[in-house]
């Protein structure tokens, strides 16, 4: 049955929605049956697979809510072996409407037991908090894929992001893990990036991916097409990173 | 007394904590009188000014469930006329654990009124959410400043954080009004940044600031030295850019 991965990070603006669509888009021309659902209220996800959010009524909002079967809201994204559900604005609300429901943090997994089957992986595009939604997310996950901008200020949230990740793994859900940390944004002009590289190996010796994804201007102008990287920049630094990348994940997961 | 302005955008990573660091230096530098208020768990505020939370005892969290009155959470940043209240990690629980609480929004502004007189601006550095503490701040604040990444996926919560703004403006805060919009990360290197300069004049065309923030290695680099930009950089880019949008913000602010 599918692997759930949490692509999470609390800060912000780190590319956790460009890693988690080419990530899946690397896993699904692998032939792996990928469904990414995003839990992120902004909704980037759908944008930066060129599906429309027009006439949204079965989202994750709904599959959390339980008002709609988890596999009403699944729809493709014209690539083979590849799904999505999209997310809408109502899903930063679901932490106050939910909050004196009982298994409220099991939601999102109990939804996802029943559709597990017919894929491979199952990714959480989750958003930048730690908030109902990402736990949510992680006591779903079998593991959590990390990306982690190479700046300064992203430093700032390891501690606590391993921290709630151990906090979940004890509680909540005993089978997570942590997949990898992927390096973004990596950007060769400064010496901070290296700094922050090394920073991160000392942090997570065994789960660092040894591939850095290089800062691209054309990697944040493919969702204004509706493109993932190897369709916009086929030959790019960016694209063939997250093929390596890719490609480390599933000899970790054991999918090859 | 003071004006409140909360410095907020949803999306992730895209300029609030450097911007609200930044303009609260440029303001502090021209005799106004200063407090920002890390309102983000992150805690990236006292980071980007040097400051440490060893022993933070006394920070936004304890301000907003009023166990520590907000004048003994106040500390220097070593500039003149320039105070911070830090955030700890205790701030991403807040909304849980005040889900029952009577004005349970109105906590911050409650918490200001106090200090008010003492400062000319209170810049609120806001996280990327749309949550209990970002709806604090926008019933706390006169005025919002949107910091907006020039990339495309910045576009898309445009309309739900105007939407979120005027819901706040009719039910709990009508003095709330938008001060300015300000363009961050600006790579002139891709056509990409001036259409989504023009999408916003479009949708904000009286708000927007005229002077976009260049993107600027040295920018994500003065964090790491616990310094603002016209301490690290002087001469910048990306200084001067925001020594002008914050003087054209006094004049919006009426401060001059
Ligand atoms: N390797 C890269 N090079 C340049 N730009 C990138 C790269 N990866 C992502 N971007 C751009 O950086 C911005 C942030 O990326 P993205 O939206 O994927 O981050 P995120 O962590 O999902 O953000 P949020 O916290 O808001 O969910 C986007 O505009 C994206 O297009
Ligand atoms: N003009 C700029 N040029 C280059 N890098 C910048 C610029 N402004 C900010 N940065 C860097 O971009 C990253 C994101 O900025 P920042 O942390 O201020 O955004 P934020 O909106 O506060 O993020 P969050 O949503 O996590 O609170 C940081 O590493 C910062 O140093
Ligand atoms: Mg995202
Ligand atoms: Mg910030």
């Amino acid at each position: 049955a599918g692997i759930v991965i949490a692509c999470m990070n609390q800060k912000g603006g780190v590319g956790k929605t460009t890693s988690a669509v080419n990530l899946c888009g690397e896993f699904a021309r692998r032939n792996l049956r990928v469904l990414l659902i995003d839990c992120d209220a902004q909704g980037n996800a759908a944008t930066s697979l060129g599906v429309s959010k027009k006439n949204l009524t079965k989202s994750t909002y709904e599959v959390i809510m339980g008002t709609e079967p988890i596999a009403s809201a699944i729809q493709p994204t014209n690539r083979p072996n590849f799904d999505l559900i999209a997310a809408s604005e109502r899903l930063s609300g679901v932490q106050v409407e939910l909050v004196d429901s009982d298994r409220r943090e099991y939601r999102l997994s109990e939804a996802i037991a029943s559709i597990r089957t017919k894929y491979d992986v199952i990714m959480l595009d989750c958003p930048p908090a730690l908030g109902f939604v990402s736990v949510n997310a992680l006591a779903a996950a079998n593991t959590v894929c990390i990306p982690l901008q190479c700046e300064f200020l992203a430093l700032e949230g390891l501690a606590q992001l391993k921290n709630i990740i151990d906090r979940v793994h004890e509680s909540l859900n005993p089978k997570l893990s942590i997949l990898g940390v992927v390096m973004t944004m990596y950007d060769g002009r400064t010496n901070l990036a290296q700094q922050v590289v090394d920073e991160v190996r000392r942090f997570f010796p065994v789960h660092i991916c040894n591939t850095p994804i290089p800062r691209s201007v054309r990697a944040s102008e493919a969702p204004s097409y509706g493109q993932m990287l190897y369709e916009y920049d086929p030959e790019g630094r960016a694209t063939t990173a997250y093929q390596r990348v890719a490609e480390d994940l599933i000899v970790r997961m054991n999918l090859k």
